[in-house]
């Protein structure tokens, strides 16, 4: 265990806790991809199966995962719950947040089927997991580009988010030379990963912080 | 047979 890694797991719980944060507080959801939060959902329970294997890691690891799985599930459940509080909040979410997941699905499982460590149903979940990760920001950066408002999606949380993506690179440089162990999936998939990510911050840049600036009285 | 992956890593 190294000081990125540490700091990337707990900067993206902060994300994920940033966001929950940020819908309860305002009470609003303006800006949310409801399809992405649902993938990282997926994201969470198809990578932690080794969860009902007890063959635990570590505390560290087995309290992190709980961690991951409940606060990533409570964010679509407050989601969802805006379906009342605030339906038409919801229902211009729906309307915006338009992206096919079927292709993301459908292309990691795939990846998953032909890049993977084990030929073992633990092994593909984990596989299609990662896979999936690289790319479930995609329906929010394609909402983002379409709307431009993102009240809900505040700075932070954009910081938190990418933090965890930075810090794993060194993660991963720290490892191979301490242990000179690497996990090419990981890797390929986290690269591809933070190239997404950076598209999205652009993105994210370009029509909210500097949108912004240009609305200073 | 390949060894069992362990994924320590979140």
């Amino acid at each position: 265990m190294n000081p990125f890694r540490i700091l990337g797991d707990l900067s993206h719980l902060a994300s994920i806790l940033v966001l929950i944060f940020n819908i309860k507080s305002t009470n609003t959801i303006e800006g949310i991809s409801i399809k992405t939060q649902v993938l990282y959902v997926l994201v969470f329970l198809t990578r932690y199966l080794d969860l009902f294997s007890f063959r635990l890691v570590s505390f560290y690891n087995t309290i992190m995962k709980l961690f991951f799985i409940s606060s990533s599930i409570y964010v679509v459940v407050l989601l969802q719950r805006s379906k009342t509080t605030q339906a038409v909040a919801y229902k211009t979410m729906l309307l915006t947040d338009t992206f096919k997941v079927q292709y993301i699905l459908l292309g990691t499982l795939i990846a998953a089927f032909v890049i993977n460590h084990k030929f073992t149903f633990v092994e593909i979940a984990w596989s299609f997991s990662v896979w999936l990760e690289s790319v479930a920001i995609l329906p929010q950066l394609f909402m983002l580009s379409k709307s431009g408002k993102s009240k809900s999606l505040t700075v932070h949380y954009i910081f938190a988010l990418g933090l965890y993506r930075t810090l794993y690179i060194p993660n991963w440089i720290w490892r191979y030379h301490t242990e000179g162990v690497i996990d090419k999936i990981a890797l390929a998939a986290g690269i591809i990963q933070t190239l997404v990510y950076s598209d999205f911050f652009y993105l994210y840049y370009k029509k909210v912080i500097k949108r912004s600036a240009l609305n200073l009285p | 047979i390949t060894k069992n992956v362990v994924h320590d890593e979140l």
